[in-house]
């Protein structure tokens, strides 16, 4: 029988969400929606769970602290422009 | 539910709205409903009302845009930000901004109006099955004549119901080709074009050229959006899908997610992906501009964001068919507003009142009024003249297409979906008007024996078509020139070497032109500017006499050629009038403004006469 062909995958032009880490994507998600002020994130573990927790407890997800997949997948929802938090 | 800090909300009513433009990816009358409804989910729950105005006076501007459109918080391309809004208060307080990088639906994919068939302008069905084979977008499958068409129901082999497709073969919108479709191939500045280009543009927007030579005719037309095959995203957001297009040396003939993890459905711009790297995302469900702008709205009201996620507060998009409003954003509005008002007992209708327009008096405004200076076609290609504008799209192509997709079709226009308005009736579609006026802060638009009006306390809404003999019943149909002056509030009209005044109903005339102290080389008075005490200048072509009111006499030895005391106007001007202290010199479709009050004639301003003087789309 003939064997599935392996998916190329290609990067495309111009699709620069996908060059994001996780990490990069919180922070930045974090920011543009009022859970942390600029350069508020130090590299400590501490500060980005804080951060985190608030944004989970605001938006009823499940208060873990960690960049889990459920708290990754609604960062990655299409979503309003107002921040959360704040002004 | 949560509102803002200090409970930012309005403090009157009667609240008013303005769409100041429009994205492509939906008619316009689709958006105009979707933000319409959008706003009666909260008249529903609260005492407010909206209305919809024409102007930055609105309490809620509305506005779609890209990237940084200007308040300092940008979109992000495709999907991640949808829109936002700001809370109640002057200025950018309250305005609502979507972002025209998403592709907005009604949340269940594109909407493509149709144009004949005998669907009766029914959108077309995505996905729908055409002997045996599922399509997604419009197709000429099944036609010979190359025409778009798209069946309106899922399965068009069984229920047999078509429409054709926005596209350039059909029809052409704006330009000055009273909507021809485009020939292909056709030549511009020597070069052969068989497709739509954005070519010798710089606004991106796509035209053709309604004769085989636009070097030697002149005559253009822009090409319908194809929201159908329209990418959004990638690199070449708002071009078309190529098909077929070939990718790591295959071809393509439909979008696909070959190449892609996340499973999104692309395709190239070009025919060749492996040499052009050309692509865009194809359009998906899209987003509800309903659910979304019911959202922005609330916002707009002083609605914070909630964290119950059934809530329409809630600030992640989620689609639904149910009314959107969760009983937590009930009680936020109600905090902020309260109730609704207890509904009025129903009443007899009333009579309408004995004079009315031949009209409703928004004619203009209800005829995509508010394309505003972000949008909306700025005139040919060049190298022709850059601002050459024409009235505007003049209703369902006349030459529809002649059969079906696999036998003849009945034939168009009979349920194209038209407005409902006699063409004659739009002044937009006014190319030259006779006179124009100020009467009575109002100025009026005089064309064959019929007036248009507006007012600026009125937010211009233009009023009429009227009957010039309903009001000035010994007038001609045809008239030269108009003007009240301002003390005695006697109106001249002048047509041909006659003129007649009015004071309030009585008249005087006709009377000859001679009367008035003209010599007979004055064929005609072509335009007046009243200066105040009584005195007034009347212009016919490249001269013009100072008059007096009062004795209703020229002085002969006046005379004057009008460009050596107003330089910078055209000298066979065909209307003179003065509105709101600036003098107007009307030539073709144009007018010269000038501003009298300094002493230094100076022009100030040219420009359209319906585009900026009516505000014509």
């Amino acid at each position: 029988a003939p064997r599935p062909r392996q998916p190329t995958v290609v990067v495309f032009p111009g699709d620069l969400r996908t060059d994001l880490t996780n990490k990069q994507l919180a922070e930045e998600y974090l920011y543009r929606y009022g859970y942390t002020q600029v350069a508020e994130l130090s590299d400590d573990k501490q500060s980005l769970s804080r951060a985190l927790r608030v944004l989970q407890k605001r938006l009823s997800l499940p208060e873990t602290g960690e960049l889990d997949s459920t708290t990754l997948a609604a960062m990655r929802a299409p979503r309003c422009g107002v921040p959360d938090v704040g002004r | 539910f949560q509102t803002f800090e200090g409970d930012l909300k309005w403090h009157h009513q009667n609240l008013t709205y303005w769409i100041q433009n429009y994205s492509e990816d939906l008619p316009r009358n689709v958006i105009d409903d979707a933000f319409a409804r959008a706003f009666a989910v909260w008249s529903a729950v609260t005492p407010l009302t909206f209305t919809r105005v024409y102007g930055v006076e609105a309490d809620i501007i509305i506005q779609f845009g890209v990237r940084e459109h200007g308040d300092g918080y940008p979109f992000d391309g495709k999907d991640g930000l949808l829109a936002h809004a700001f809370p109640p208060g002057q200025g950018i307080q309250g305005d609502a901004h979507f972002d025209d990088e998403e592709l907005w639906s009604l949340g269940k994919g594109v909407v493509v109006p149709t144009f004949f068939g005998n669907a009766d302008g029914a959108p077309c069905h995505f996905p729908f099955t055409f002997e045996g084979r599922n399509y997604s977008a419009c197709t000429t499958d099944g036609r010979s004549d190359g025409q778009l068409w798209c069946s309106t129901t899922a399965d068009y082999d069984t229920d047999r119901r078509f429409g054709f497709c926005p596209s350039e073969r059909l029809y052409t919108e704006h330009g000055n080709s009273d909507g021809k479709p485009c020939v292909f191939p056709f030549t511009f500045e020597g070069r052969s074009y068989s497709a739509c280009t954005t070519d010798g543009r710089s606004d991106g927007y796509r035209w053709c050229a309604t004769t085989a030579n636009y070097d030697q005719d002149k005559l253009y037309g822009f090409c319908p959006t194809r929201v159908d095959t329209t990418v959004t995203g990638g690199n070449s957001a708002g071009e078309l899908c190529v098909f077929p297009f070939v990718f790591l040396g295959q071809e393509y003939s439909t979008c696909t997610r070959d190449g892609r993890t996340d499973g999104r459905l692309w395709c190239a711009t070009t025919s060749n992906f492996d040499s052009d790297k050309k692509w865009g995302f194809c359009p998906d469900q899209g987003y509800s501009l309903f659910l979304v702008a019911a959202h922005e709205f609330g916002h707009a009201l002083g609605l914070d964001h909630t964290s119950v996620p059934e809530a329409l507060m809630y600030p992640m998009y989620s689609y639904t068919e149910k009314p959107p409003l969760h009983e937590d954003d009930v009680k936020g509005i109600q905090h902020l507003y309260g109730g609704p008002r207890p509904k009025p007992e129903p009443r007899p209708p009333t009579t309408t009142p004995e004079t009315q327009p031949t009209a409703p008096p928004t004619v203009c405004a209800t005829v995509r009024p508010s394309e505003g200076p972000t949008a909306g076609p700025t005139g040919p290609p060049s190298p022709g003249p850059t601002n050459a504008p024409t009235a505007g799209p003049t209703g369902a192509p006349t030459a529809g297409p002649t059969d079906s997709p696999t036998r003849a079709p009945t034939a168009g226009p009979s349920v194209a979906p038209t407005e409902s308005l006699d063409p004659a009736d739009n002044v937009c579609n006014v190319d030259i008007f006779d006179a124009i006026a100020e009467i009575g802060n109002y100025l009026h638009l005089f064309k064959d024996g019929r007036y248009w009006r507006f007012s600026e306390a009125q937010g211009r809404l233009v009023q009429g078509p009227f009957l010039i003999r309903d009001k000035w019943p010994a007038l001609p149909s045809k008239l030269d020139s108009v003007f009240e002056e301002p003390q005695s509030k006697k109106i001249f009209f002048f047509s041909g070497r006659q003129v007649w005044v009015y004071t309030g109903a009585t008249v005087l005339g006709p009377r000859r032109l001679d009367k008035l102290g003209f010599g007979p080389e004055v064929a005609q008075v072509t335009g007046a500017l009243p200066r105040g005490g009584g005195k007034v200048l009347l212009f016919s072509r490249q001269n013009f006499w100072r008059f007096d009111a009062k004795s209703q006499m020229v002085d002969p030895k006046s005379a004057s050629r009008v460009d050596r005391t107003f330089p910078g106007v055209p000298t066979n001007m065909h209307d003179v009038f003065l509105y709101r202290d600036k003098a107007y010199f009307c030539q073709d479709r144009y007018y010269w403004r000038m501003n009298l009050q300094n002493g230094i004639n100076q022009v100030e301003e040219v420009n359209y006469v319906t585009y900026d003087l009516l505000q014509c789309p």
